[in-house]
């Protein structure tokens, strides 16, 4: 499985749709201070079903939507999309599977899968399956705070007994 | 749930002793229980033998080594369990060059069978991608993203 | 005791707008107490104005853009009270290229006064160095320092 | 007032005696992870009297001595030297102020300004008349903490009414 396609609309500094396709092998992006960088390793950890506050570096989940500039209003909503190439994985899915995930300032929220309408709980079981996800997202702020934290913690998680 | 967690420290442990050896280049590297006898309360420690020092606690590690120690934790957990894709903000920032470079040819051998996606601002980790995407804010407050050759990378990096 | 925090806020606040208006390189900045009233509760906040962008709360600037920030409190407070000296150690590990070169202006300005000493990673740093130390340990745990000329600063790093 | 020369003997990784002579303007100090950079850093914290575990990055004041290596067996003590240019800011100390510090593995302490023993607080005094010594040292961990931590307790400290 791989990440195919992510295309991002009204998503914090995204106010206009924009496309990345992503390969095999490394992609590396980069870019001066308050572009936007990490503001798409957000998106992909929030297409994913992520909620919490502190991952996705907001207060509440409205400061996902973009909230104007010098030159633009806000946005209404915020739309992500993410296509996957199933290799064989999670037959019962087809060979892509799309995930979108939309978030309206009226607080209401639509999910689809394959374009089929579903719930947050399907998504998140999704990336339960696909597996590994919580070690998958690796910033340079939160790695500092390991060698201090609890480590032990890490393994109850992990097997399951937290 | 015993035996879940000491699979799990065992299998971690495992993976730690490897990716320690390919990023730090030297030493040795172990996860394990403080009082085996009772898994459930007892904390797990990081042995961290770097070559000719001799550590008695994290705390006198260097920034630099701290953060790679804790790398190497967060790749042992991936690789006991990986997903397709992994995803780096900036995990190279507190590193020197040799560092970097045992850790950009990590990542060269991981992506032989998973995708990665890496975002940093250091010229030798540019150099092992194989796609580059420069994201810009031209127009104050907005984010844009192009794809971008290699040859230019400097350019968009001001 | 009032009036020596109003008058330390004042001064604080007015080297703050000085530093970020040319470590950001435009903008403004300013420290001011949230309610004026009652001085000694109120907490104190920091309104950042980056060029064309809407900024409600500083925990939305990224990585970079908040470093920066603190570093401008913190050279604020400086300046308020100098040191006859300021040791740095790797504040530009988070910052682009045309940061860390604004920054350096301003440290190269603040050096005519006062002694700066830099411990950094990045060649953009090391150039406006007077002087270049190199810390080796070339016998394992035992470091030596040695005095190096410009030119082989690459070698030493590595 | 500059620092002149700095010298340490023992402490942290520094188990010969290694001297630093500075000048005015910009001296960059660079090496390998782990060589030994931000031990100097600490050398000039502790010789103007920090006695904070958390400044000083150890558990207790002992393991700023040398503890040894694969080949070299640990220090009995360590002693770090300061020599600052007076250019008439203090003139009761002469035109050069030369602070040293010594601490024994007996838990012994021996304080000396320009060569005549002295106390903790005689030194510490003597870094508060130089003054402005607590912005001095800015160092890349405690940076990114300043912006979500308390701003107004950093306003009390340095009005005095903490
Ligand atoms: N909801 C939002 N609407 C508009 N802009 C937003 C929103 N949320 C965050 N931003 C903007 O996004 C910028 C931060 O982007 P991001 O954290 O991705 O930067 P970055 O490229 O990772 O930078 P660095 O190299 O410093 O880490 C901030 O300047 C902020 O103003
Ligand atoms: N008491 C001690 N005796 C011997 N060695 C020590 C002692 N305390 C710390 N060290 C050693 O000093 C090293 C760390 O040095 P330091 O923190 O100065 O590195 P650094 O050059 O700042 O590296 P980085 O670039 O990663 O920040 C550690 O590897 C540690 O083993
Ligand atoms: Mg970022
Ligand atoms: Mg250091």
């Amino acid at each position: 499985m791989r990440i195919k396609r992510l295309s991002i609309y009204g998503f914090k500094s995204f106010p206009e749709e924009v496309r990345l396709d992503f390969h095999r092998g490394i992609t590396v992006i980069v870019g001066p201070n308050g572009s936007g960088k990490t503001n798409i390793f957000d998106a992909i950890r929030w297409i994913f079903g992520d909620q919490s506050p502190s991952n996705l570096r907001c207060e509440k989940i409205e400061d996902l939507i973009f909230f104007g500039s010098s030159q633009r209003r806000s946005a209404g909503f915020t739309e992500v999309k993410l296509i996957l190439e199933n290799e064989g994985e999670l037959p019962e899915f087809g060979p892509e599977i799309e995930i979108t995930r939309r978030f309206y300032r009226s607080q209401e929220s639509d999910f689809y899968i394959n374009r089929s309408p579903c719930r947050l709980k399907d998504i998140q079981d999704l990336a339960l399956r696909i597996g590994g996800l919580s070690y998958a997202f690796l910033e340079s702020g939160k790695i500092k705070e390991i060698i201090r934290g609890n480590i032990k913690r890490m393994f109850d998680e992990s097997a399951g007994i937290a | 749930a015993i035996n879940r967690l000491i699979e799990k420290i065992q299998a971690v442990n495992l993976e730690f002793g490897l990716v320690f050896e390919s990023v730090f280049g030297g030493g040795s590297g172990k996860v394990r229980l403080v009082d085996p006898d009772h898994p459930l309360e007892s904390p797990v420690e990081i042995v961290a033998a770097l070559e000719g020092k001799r550590i008695k606690r994290l705390s006198q590690l260097s920034g630099g080594e701290q953060s790679l120690l804790a790398l190497t934790l967060l790749f042992a957990f991936y690789r006991v369990n990986p997903a397709p894709f992994l995803i780096l903000d900036e995990v190279d920032a507190p590193l020197d060059d040799s560092n970097i470079q045992r850790l950009c040819g990590f990542l060269k051998e991981l992506a032989q069978k998973i995708q990665i996606i890496i975002i940093t601002h250091n010229p030798l980790t540019i150099r092992i991608g194989d796609y580059l995407y420069g994201v810009t804010m031209e127009e104050p407050g907005v984010s844009k993203v192009v794809a971008v050759d290699f040859r230019d990378a400097a350019r968009i990096m001001e």
